[in-house]
């Protein structure tokens, strides 16, 4: 799976994966 | 907690010992939302219990570019739940510890 960084300019660090398909509600 | 459409979820086992845990937010229903969030992207933190609020995280998010700004206060709202729910469990399961 791909991961994707983003760190904020505070210092905060966020990583961003996939979310499975099972948990993603249907719409 | 009310349905904000944004899901917030412990990202690791909770022992109720470190201050500081780690988050995991996804978008579940885009229509709850007022703009359009960047992607499908779980987006993982780490969030101090002690020292940090949900709105400055929905802030960083926001700013990140995962949010648009018209989006600040639900973004916040499903990070403090969150939060109020882990400190309710950790009050009721390590009293001692705490």
């Amino acid at each position: 799976s791909s991961l994707t960084q983003v760190v904020h300019s505070a210092g905060r660090r966020f990583i961003v994966s996939p979310v499975p398909e099972s948990r993603l509600r249907e719409s | 907690a009310e349905d904000t459409g944004v899901r917030v979820e412990l990202a690791e086992e909770d022992h109720g010992r470190k201050s500081s845990i780690a988050l995991r937010l996804w978008v579940e229903d885009p229509k709850k939302l007022k703009g359009k969030p960047k992607d499908n992207g779980a987006i993982e933190f780490t969030f101090d219990l002690e020292k940090e609020t949900p709105d400055d995280v929905a802030q960083e998010m926001i700013e990140s570019g995962f949010f648009h700004e018209s989006d600040v206060k639900i973004v916040a709202k499903s990070i403090r739940d969150r939060v109020a729910l882990i400190q309710w469990r950790r009050e009721r399961i390590w009293p001692i510890v705490q």
